[in-house]
């Protein structure tokens, strides 16, 4: 399709000028609230003294986002898409013109709430980490499967849920893992930072790889 | 668009078949993992000798939707839209020409898990009711307003999880009437079955406007 072959081609740009500044740049991916936010918010406070972090914030409508984000001190911008159900390479290549990120730093990209567009959109990043909440069932990687394929870690989000839902951590992790074998597997919570340590060593080798 | 202007086409000859046999149909729509499943299985219990109920699943990929409806005893059809965000007006002809719903009978389409994708698809319903679950955020109506401005019916659900997050029913309620005026707003457990008898009560008045 042309779009996507159009998309792909910014998509590199981008990848090469983060490349270029040892920059490492995440893709945020999940359904709408199952903590994207929520996880940045507390991510950019262990990051400090570690790490200067920026953040491109998509969504539909509003500034909610970056508000939050901001409210931490890091910088952010929001995209609004409008009725667009995913950011593209374009929006995030001027994005990051505006954001100016230094060398060796961390961008992250949340991604508008949405668990299939995404997917099939390259933005430029080093890697897709999709956030599934206990909350939301743990058939879920089986039946969109296109954005944890594109995965390599995903956070299994709001643990302190876990004694009031019927989820069941190894199927969830079975069921990432028959998608995208070699996919790694967190469980997290924002609200209590369980798991969030584990996150922040991940991120340091990630952003290790990318110098 | 193209593309829109030949799906509304369809759209209308579905709203028209469905019309002239007195048939309801409702578009449920929502993130993953909000419980359309789950509250389409409870309803199908409750409207057991009230309503013949027939279900047209959309999922991304996978059977476990209508497998989980036919539990019940209900007539139930699975789409798989591969890479598709929604259902589109086609689908859903082609999926009632297989179940060819009786006269007076209610027919529920679940849409893809999407809170974004959907909005701008008439499927030939009667009504869009979309589901929030409480533990999504009470910011989300103004977040993805399309699909709630779209919507004649907000249902609210797991609140019995409410003791365990920070969800302002109150909020999201007044969020929803701001991107549609006249909204419904109905707090519901696809768990307990709590609220499910108003929403019941509703469906039994749209279904008397169908007739
Ligand atoms: N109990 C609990 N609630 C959480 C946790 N993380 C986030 N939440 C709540 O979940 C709701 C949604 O969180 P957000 O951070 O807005 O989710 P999001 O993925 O950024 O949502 P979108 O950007 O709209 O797609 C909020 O009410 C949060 O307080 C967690 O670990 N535990
Ligand atoms: N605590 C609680 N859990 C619920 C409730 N309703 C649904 N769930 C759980 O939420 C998870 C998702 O439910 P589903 O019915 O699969 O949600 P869905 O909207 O059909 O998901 P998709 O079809 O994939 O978009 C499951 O683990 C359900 O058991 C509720 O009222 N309370
Ligand atoms: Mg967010
Ligand atoms: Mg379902």
């Amino acid at each position: 399709r042309d779009l996507l072959a159009k998309n792909d081609a910014l998509a590199a740009e981008n990848r090469a000028m983060l490349g270029a500044r040892g920059i490492l740049a995440l893709n945020l991916v999940s359904s709408p609230g199952s903590g994207k936010t929520a996880l940045l918010v507390k991510t950019i406070e262990l990051l400090a003294g570690k790490l200067v972090p920026y953040v491109v914030e998509g969504d539909q409508q509003t500034t909610n986002d970056a508000e939050r984000i901001r409210e931490t001190g890091a910088a952010a911008i929001q995209i609004n898409t409008g009725k667009g159900c995913h950011l593209d390479a374009h929006m995030v290549g001027h994005a990051l013109e505006h954001l100016e990120p230094a060398e060796g730093s961390i961008v992250f990209i949340e991604n508008v709430g949405n668990l299939v567009c995404p997917a099939g959109f390259d933005l430029g990043e080093a890697h897709k980490v999709v956030i599934l909440s206990v909350t939301e069932g743990d058939d879920k990687p089986l039946k969109y499967p296109d954005i944890f394929a594109a995965s390599d870690l995903v956070l299994i989000n709001k643990t302190d849920l876990l004694p009031y839902v019927d989820f069941d951590m190894d199927k969830a992790s079975a069921n990432a893992r028959r998608v995208r074998p070699g996919i790694k597997v967190l469980p997290v919570s924002a609200r209590t930072g369980e798991g969030l340590d584990t996150w922040i060593a991940w991120l340091m080798g990630a952003r290790a790889m990318a110098m």
